[in-house]
């Protein structure tokens, strides 16, 4: 059976945030990955530590990646533009 | 939770498999996502009808890798499956890759991812809730399984509160429905829009979010005040009084009234026991005469604020407030002192209140949120739906 691989790199990282909402759709594209600014690149890793309940530390470290290897829903985490939180 | 911003208009709903998963019988996985469905009408008026053929709400299939969404699916691990929110059709996939299994901690457990992509059909979004069966990430076979309360509130601020005697056909034990109560209806005034400081604001345990002020209480919508309101504070939690200090609701579903130097404890509106007690005596290390309290969303612990200070209350740990509280409510960057209140709202966001004004909190940053318009904003607009009042306060946070 094709097993999906672990998240273990940065550019896998990446592609699992933007496929989850964390980064913009452009990022699953290899062709462009790579080209994050910093602050967005924390961000995104802040975003997704605060909603998986992780320590926020913005580094893509051990305890991130494991999370982000384990069996999930497909659905994106960040579900349109951040203003779909109530209007308040 | 989250919710996506779609749901059906209707409430019986019907679904079919057109592609059954290779390693099951089909039978028994009718009855396994027939129980699945039957997550979401337990606390709901929601029906669900499997049809074999014809037009549908909700079609189901089991696939493998690229299946014409756009989506493709990874093999077995990774994304299980995904569904569509009720806008983009409300249809759910699942990866055939997996090793689907039936009440067995091998494999992946049909019924619980099931119950998840349902809820994604009937509009709600992911939860941060790692309790909650819509948080994203799959937590191996629960032979025990349990709606938690963050997905009960999320379905019924769609769909509302169960009315019929439908009983879903999975085995649940029957919910223990607390007899609404209809207090009588004050004339709605519009005093608050001229004076929208408020004695405190909190969530209720099923998720609705009120707001004191003096002898009165507000239940408010996504947007505004509900029709009615507001009504008197002593008709709907009866023995408290009015000018209530400070609020919290905390994980046992129990609400925390304080003012004073006492406290009061309800569950929805009955009063939890003989009441008030002093908060030295059930809050050890608290103050008394507080200014707002919550229980913050970053850790789950209950918060309480006083002046210029803070001090955080652990009840798990001993003693419940470390000897480093109190701290300087400076900390929290952007807050200011002498708060009227604090909330962690339905939205995932925390919120403070001072005057007519109120502050949103970014956990992960520990600062006020930059927004636009920016912080603080007038409450009146963002919280009470008045109408004729401004949307920012017309100057920028320093």
């Amino acid at each position: 059976a094709v097993q999906s691989a672990p998240v273990s790199t940065t550019s896998q990282a990446e592609i699992y945030l933007s496929q989850f909402g964390y980064l913009p759709a452009s990022a699953r594209n290899p062709a462009s990955s790579g080209l994050q600014d910093k602050h967005t690149w924390v961000s995104a890793i802040e975003e997704f530590q605060n909603f998986a309940g992780l320590n926020v530390t913005g580094e893509l470290d051990e305890e991130t990646m494991k999370l982000m290897s384990l069996p999930r829903c497909g659905v994106r985490d960040r579900v349109g533009s951040s203003d779909t939180r109530s209007k308040r | 939770y989250a919710l996506q911003g779609s749901r059906w208009r209707v409430k019986n709903l019907t679904y079919k498999i057109s592609k059954y998963p290779k390693r099951l019988k089909r039978v028994d996985v009718d009855a396994e996502i027939a129980r699945a469905f039957a997550v979401w009408s337990e606390d709901t008026d929601l029906t669900f009808t499997r049809k074999t053929s014809g037009p549908v709400h909700i079609e189901i299939k089991f696939v493998e890798s690229e299946h014409g969404d756009g989506d493709a699916f990874d093999g077995q691990g990774g994304t299980l499956a995904h569904a569509f929110f009720p806008v983009f059709g409300g249809d759910a996939h699942f990866d055939d890759a997996e090793l689907w299994t039936i009440g067995s901690p091998r494999g992946t457990n049909l019924f619980q991812v099931a119950a998840h992509e349902f809820g994604h059909s009937l509009g709600l979004s992911h939860s941060d809730q790692s309790s909650a069966l819509m948080a994203p990430f799959y937590r191996g076979f629960e032979p025990v399984f349990k709606l938690d309360e963050d997905d009960k509130a999320a379905i019924q601020s769609l769909y509302g509160r169960k009315t019929n005697q439908y009983t879903p056909t999975n085995v649940y034990p029957p919910s223990t429905q607390r007899p609404s109560y209809t207090p009588p209806k004050v004339p709605l005034d519009g005093s608050v829009c001229k004076d929208s400081k408020v004695d405190t604001i909190f969530n209720s345990e099923n998720g609705d979010t009120f707001a004191f002020k003096g002898d009165k209480y507000y239940k408010l919508t996504t947007d505004s005040v509900e029709e009615g309101y507001p009504k008197l504070i002593s008709k709907n939690w009866p023995g408290l009084p009015a000018n209530i200090d400070a609020a919290f609701t905390y994980k046992n579903g129990k609400t925390y009234f304080f003012k004073g130097t006492q406290y009061w404890r309800y569950h929805g509106s009955q009063m939890d026991g003989a009441y008030p007690k002093e908060i030295s005596e059930g809050f050890t290390g608290i103050p008394d005469h507080l200014d707002a309290a919550m229980v913050w969303g970053g850790n789950g612990k209950i918060y309480f604020f006083k002046g210029s200070k803070f001090w955080r209350f652990d009840p798990a740990k001993k003693p419940p407030v470390k000897a480093s509280y109190p701290k300087p409510i400076s900390n929290w960057e952007g807050v200011p002192n002498n708060l009227d209140a604090a909330l962690r709202y339905t939205n995932g966001y925390t919120y403070f209140f001072k005057g007519d004004k109120y502050y949103r909190f970014h956990d992960a940053r520990f600062a006020v949120d930059t927004a636009t318009p920016p912080f603080p904003r007038p409450t009146a607009h963002w919280w009470f739906g008045c109408k004729n009042t401004p949307s920012s306060t017309g100057f920028r946070r320093r």
